[in-house]
């Protein structure tokens, strides 16, 4: 017998130590209600996988992170989500890509692991898969955001690719056109 | 990048990670997220989820090698994990959050921060951003 634990986290980057407190304490905020989240589902007994689909449901919904609603943008001002999921004992997996519609990926990964023979699904299939089982979708917009919007341009300003959270900064671009910031 | 890690008194473990990729990044670019042994991996000894430059993770087999560190090594997890981010990868290009099946837990990263929570049954609870916080 061992003791139940439980890790999670919202993305990593050149956070800013100064980051302003109106937009580090939701982000806190969050993270503790996830983990208390989390915390509850093991103690009463939910199977790891349960815990951890329900966690990152739950970060996905909540526009301050990269994932779900808060979704960053593509080049082309649009979202392609994608997530994966995996139990360990039995080493079955999920994972989606591509996604413009799905409010919850991590739950369709899920599905892909349970109900397919399959592993990874991507783009128009997955979004087909996705309303052949009733998975929530919603129009692609719900997820493109003021926040995002602006971070796009900003990121189109200087020609970069943007992790997250990094700021961008006026550097002379790559030679590859598709270069990265950390 | 979110991602969740998680373990049962019974040593059951899973992993779950979910992102919206890069701002800018070019239309139908995958990332390390949905590959798994990238950004997503879990057996019967851990289970990792991984946050950073996705094609630095991808190409460092990140969550992969954690656990073959511990498989065939012998590594501890924090052990595993220190050595995946301090050398599989460049600086500034990676975290991740990983539990044992004995319920240890480990959150290194070698950005300059990484919005992260973890608890574990013995009483041990964190909420960071950066280290040493």
């Amino acid at each position: 017998m061992v003791g139940w634990a439980i890790a999670l986290h919202g993305g990593a980057g050149d956070i800013p130590i100064d980051l302003p407190d109106e937009r580090r304490i939701p982000r806190e905020s969050a993270l503790r209600h996830c983990l208390d989240l989390g915390i509850s589902a093991l103690k009463s007994g939910k199977p790891p996988l349960d815990v951890a689909e329900l966690v990152v449901r739950e970060l996905e919904n909540h526009p301050d992170f990269n994932a779900g609603k808060g979704s960053v943008l593509t080049a082309q001002g649009t979202v392609e989500m994608e997530a994966s999921i995996m139990d360990g004992k039995t080493k079955r997996c999920g994972a989606v890509s591509g996604l413009t519609t799905v409010v919850n990926p991590i739950s369709l990964a899920r599905l892909v692991m349970e109900k397919t023979p399959h592993i990874y699904l991507a783009f128009d299939a997955a979004e087909a898969f996705a309303r052949a089982h009733g998975v929530e979708t919603v129009d692609s917009s719900h997820f493109i955001t003021p926040e995002n919007i602006a971070r796009l341009k900003q990121a189109k300003e200087f020609n970069r690719v943007q992790l997250d959270y990094t700021v961008p900064s006026p550097k002379v671009p790559d030679n590859c056109g598709d270069s990265q910031i950390g | 990048t979110v991602g969740c890690v998680a373990v049962d008194s019974a040593g059951n473990l899973a992993s779950a990670t979910s992102t919206g990729g890069y701002v800018n990044k070019m239309v139908g670019r995958i990332g390390d997220t949905p590959v798994i042994g990238a950004g997503t991996y879990a057996n019967h000894l851990c289970a990792i989820s991984a946050t950073g430059k996705g094609e630095d993770i991808i190409r460092g087999t990140v969550a992969r090698d954690v656990a073959a560190l511990m498989e065939y090594k012998g590594l501890s997890l924090t052990e595993a994990a220190a050595y995946v981010v301090d050398q599989s990868v460049p600086r500034g290009s990676c975290g991740l959050v990983a539990v044992s099946a004995n319920g240890e837990v480990t959150m290194p990263f070698n950005t300059t921060g990484m919005f992260r929570a973890c608890a574990s049954e013995d009483g041990y609870s964190e909420i960071a951003i950066w280290p040493n916080n």
